[in-house]
């Protein structure tokens, strides 16, 4: 079984290593509540 | 400035004009180099009698970055054998050569490995007695925390490890006998200048003329230097006497490397440099540069442990990489392994899959002749036997598979983790959903909405944008975001937006959780196929499990993400989905959303 996540286009910033392993197409294993990555909403918000 | 120079900022831009700040950031990198060995070490001064490194401890585990030199010195073993030793560390193993055939094997091999704060530092140390057909059987192994070790005040140069059986109860099995040291900053600049002059010294007579010099820049493949080649020559001439020496080459690399790198590339592995990290750019290259040529006795090349122990048929390609190694479509016989990296532990491991179960699902899903059979009545048959598989995990005669369960995937269910005792468990299913003891799963900043977390203990893809994940991972050609949350979801909310895929092994907690805080909006169930969601399925481009599986799909509407779509899909046998929150809940995250268990 498996769960798909999909978020907004530019609303999270997932962490850079989840993301250098999937680019080499290598799954990483994680646990449940490890950090999957960070809201960009609240800068962009900001910004405006 | 302040007192800036006793900062050490890595990030600083180089492009400034200033020539004190100029100055500045130079001191400080050297500084980040030199002064480390005064935060760090305590050198006991004496070697040890074998040849080996003086032994260096550190001082401070914070902010360290340098070379670690372990060396695997000898074993005490229950029995007689030929014996070779491996050490997984990171993404790499590397094996000792075979000692004679003895209770006592030593090898005396070290390696020399990238240490740094927030890299691997746990090192597998595992023991095979070797066969001469057949693969190395694993008698024995330890785990040692380097950065532990090095921080450690003890007298001794070495550490004696029990090593345990892999198999329940975990009985010593022998001991082994390990040295760890912490390599000289300043030596690591040497010895890599040293070996960068090396390439080209040809009359090896320790300093570069101006032709070496210039082939040496050369070699570094940086259009932008090797055009100004004299200028170099001359900054790093400090003498004038016209030939470039050891340190005077060593000091021209800080400098440059500091302001414009000379290398934008590793000259051995062509693996990218950081800009921003000079000091690992140079610890990477001296560590390539020690590659094949003897002052490393332990080989390398291996992925796993177990690559390294399969004997005389892995000496065949002794040099894998996981891109070789993968599944998929095109992987042979290397499909019953699949290579992951474990994020805790950081270093990859490997997740055998029955060979038997492999063949049959690359027969079915990466053909079109096994879809074509899906289509004559197989989506039905997967259906029904995932119904009657799951009566029967719902009986209580299906909680003496339990045990045999736990034995299978020794390594990877924790029962010491696990909220209930084994006779807890009435049926398999019971155990399969099975709670875990509260705090054994921390949530990640669990008071700052703003950090989303993992939703379940998986094996995880994350793609920045959907075009990533369907290049990278997602090959079914039909599969689209409208696709995968059914007609009754607008897409609009989430076209190339991010997705995560968290995939989960039969062996795993079954549970998910939520992974950002917010409202339910709607859960919207669809009815669908109960294909595998393997990898090998996932990759195929003839198979859409994602968009044509039954699944759930539930709008988690959070003031931090936005929209959230989160769709639980079924899978072959663990069709059931359960949900324990509702619409119009509002949720934290880390809370528990629901379960997967057997069932159509």
């Amino acid at each position: 079984s498996t769960v798909i996540c999909v978020f907004e286009k530019d609303s999270i910033q997932i962490d850079e290593d989840l993301l250098a392993n999937s680019s080499r197409s290598l799954e990483t294993l994680v646990r449940v509540g490890t950090k999957l990555g960070l809201s960009t909403r609240k800068v962009s918000q900001t910004d405006l | 400035m302040g007192n800036g120079n006793s900062k050490i900022d890595s990030s600083s831009s180089s492009s400034s004009s200033d020539p004190d700040a100029e100055e500045s950031r130079i001191a400080r990198f050297k500084d980040r180099v030199h002064l480390r060995r005064f935060l760090r070490r305590r050198r006991k001064g004496t070697t040890n009698g074998r040849g080996f490194h003086s032994h260096t401890k550190l001082g401070s585990v914070e902010d360290f970055a340098g070379i670690a030199i372990l060396t695997l010195i000898r074993a005490r073993m229950n029995f007689k054998d030929k014996w070779l030793a491996c050490v997984s560390f990171g993404e790499q193993t590397f094996r000792t050569g075979i000692s004679d055939h003895t209770k006592e094997p030593a090898w005396n091999s070290e390696k020399k490995l990238l240490l740094e704060k927030d890299g691997p530092h746990i090192a597998r140390i595992s023991v095979f007695e070797t066969n001469r057909i057949s693969r190395n059987n694993l008698v024995g192994y330890c785990e040692i925390d380097l950065l532990e070790f090095l921080s450690q005040d003890s007298d001794s140069d070495t550490e004696e490890l029990e090593l345990l059986d892999p198999s329940p109860p975990n009985a010593v099995v022998g001991k082994i006998s390990l040295s760890c040291s912490v390599e000289d900053p300043i030596e690591t600049e040497k010895r890599f200048a040293k070996r960068i002059l090396s390439i080209v010294d040809y009359n090896e007579d320790g300093e570069l003329s101006f032709p070496e010099f210039s082939d040496l820049i050369d070699a570094f493949g940086n259009q932008v230097a090797a055009s100004k080649k004299e200028e170099l020559f001359k900054a790093a001439d400090k003498n004038g006497d016209g030939v470039v020496t050891l340190d005077e080459l060593a000091a021209l690399l800080a400098a440059q490397q500091e302001k414009e790198p000379l290398m934008n590339c590793c000259p051995v592995c062509g693996e990218a440099l950081e800009v921003s990290d000079k000091l690992n750019n140079m610890i990477h290259l001296t560590l390539c540069f020690d590659e094949g040529t003897g002052n490393q006795v332990m080989t390398g090349g291996f992925l796993t442990d177990k690559q390294a122990a399969y004997g005389w048929m892995f000496k065949l390609s002794e040099w894998a990489h996981f891109s070789s190694y993968d599944v998929g479509l095109n992987s042979g016989s290397s499909a019953s392994h699949i290579v992951v990296y474990d994020r805790q532990k950081k270093r990859l491991v490997e997740e055998i899959i029955d060979g038997k179960i492999v063949l049959s699902m690359r027969a079915i899903y990466q053909s079109k002749v096994g879809l074509t059979l899906m289509d004559k009545g197989v989506k039905e048959l997967l259906h029904s036997i995932s119904e009657k598989q799951g009566k029967r995990m719902d009986s209580v005669e299906s909680a003496k598979d339990i045990p045999h369960f736990i034995e299978s995937f020794k390594d990877q269910i924790n029962m010491n983790e696990v909220k209930h005792p084994l006779e807890y468990f009435k049926t398999f299913n019971e155990f399969f959903i099975r709670e875990l003891k509260p705090g054994v799963r921390p949530i990640a900043h669990v008071e700052c909405d703003d950090v989303a977390v993992c939703a379940a203990d998986c094996r995880l893809m994350a793609f920045k944008s959907i075009d990533d994940s369907l290049r990278l991972w997602i090959k079914g050609r039909k599969f689209s975001v409208q696709g995968l949350l059914g007609q009754d979801i607008s897409a609009r909310a989430f076209m190339d937006g991010s997705l995560v895929i968290f995939r989960l092994a039969p062996q795993d907690y079954h549970r998910f959780h939520f992974p950002v805080s917010g409202f339910i909006e709607q859960i919207v169930d669809i009815p669908g196929c109960l294909y595998t969601v393997n990898p090998i399925a996932v990759n195929s481009k003839y198979c859409n499990v994602f968009t044509e599986n039954k699944r759930s799909v539930s709008i988690i509407s959070s003031s931090d993400f936005g929209k959230v779509a989160f769709v639980a899909i079924g899978a072959t046998m663990v069709g059931s989905i359960t949900f324990r929150k509702g619409k119009g809940d509002y949720v934290k995250k880390g809370e528990e959303f629901g379960y997967f268990s057997f069932g159509g």
